[in-house]
């Protein structure tokens, strides 16, 4: 695992919660917003059950400490997307919290029902994206969500022991957390 | 008489996607001078491999020099490629892939538990 320069986390206390947003004017609408508000509660979840930080949405866009919404070509954050696959999204680290996913992909959340060959699978990335939104960068690690890239019509929603060693040494361990559980997912993975 | 064969057509339709035409890279290596190959260390030059020589002021060559080939083997490792220095069939594939905006080494420390 990897962090940015200088380590940068969220620091909000003891009993942290980071609240998220999804922008009220750049989504997406072929995939309902209920729908992908499922996907981005799952993808947080994941990182909170290893964690001790909570994460709630709000509707109050500007307020939220993470910001998330579909942007297409230059945005105007200095890091224009690019069109169809290549680049896939960017987040940007703590304390920051815009969270950009590429509006020209074709984004799916059940492959059965999208058929592109270059469907892109959304809660992959959102789980990989909210990693970079903690302060984690970059894994070598093939098999971890934190590495940089993603084919076409995969899934990698699963955290692996290199992403959660990452994130726990910014922000230690959530009490519930059992190491046992996630190395016996790996082993049964694994084999 | 001989009947015709069925045909069958597969349409490739990733040639319009980004990142495309660096399959025309394929297997170059050090010396090379390839048409458009500053597009490619512009690829890594965005995502913190390469940086932009002071002989080659605001451009990079089409030259496949020593600096790139270094950044060739710093992507493979990263990467958890086989290390050979030369855009080999599987480099040119993991630079074409999909991939997250966020550059992999400018401003990022790396770490391991011990």
């Amino acid at each position: 695992f990897a962090y940015f320069y200088g380590r940068p986390r969220w620091d909000r206390g003891s009993s942290m919660t980071l609240t998220y947003a999804f922008s009220p004017t750049d989504m997406i609408d072929y995939i309902s917003l209920p729908e992908i508000k499922t996907v981005f509660k799952r993808s947080f979840s994941r990182w909170a059950s290893v964690i001790p930080v909570n994460f709630t949405e709000i509707d109050d866009y500007p307020s939220a400490n993470i910001k998330i919404g579909f942007f297409k070509g230059d945005h105007g954050d200095g890091q224009p997307f690019d069109g169809v696959l290549g680049v896939l999204a960017h987040a940007f680290s703590p304390e920051n919290g815009r969270f950009h996913l590429d509006e020209d992909e074709t984004w799916a959340i059940d492959f059965e029902k999208v058929k592109s060959k270059k469907a892109i699978d959304l809660e992959s990335v959102a789980t990989h994206e909210i990693g970079h939104i903690l302060g984690l960068a970059h894994s070598s690690i093939k098999e971890a969500v934190m590495y940089p890239s993603l084919k076409p019509r995969s899934k990698k929603v699963n955290l692996k022991l290199d992403d959660v060693e990452g994130v726990q040494a910014l922000y230690g361990s959530n009490p519930n957390f059992k190491y046992s559980s996630l190395l016996a997912y790996e082993n049964s993975y694994n084999k | 008489r001989i009947t015709p064969g069925q045909v069958t057509v597969i349409t490739i339709d990733d040639q319009n996607a980004t990142w495309y035409n660096f399959t025309r890279f394929k297997d170059a290596e050090k010396g090379c001078h390839i048409s458009g190959m500053s597009e490619l260390k512009k690829y890594f030059q965005r995502f913190g491999y390469l940086s932009i020589p002071n002989n080659q002021k605001d451009n990079f060559t089409d030259v496949f020099d020593a600096q790139f080939e270094s950044a060739v083997i710093l992507y493979q490792q990263k990467f958890g490629l086989p290390v050979t220095g030369k855009l080999d069939s599987e480099t040119i594939s993991t630079i074409m892939s999909p991939r997250c905006g966020v550059s992999d080494t400018e401003s990022t420390i790396h770490a391991m538990k011990h």
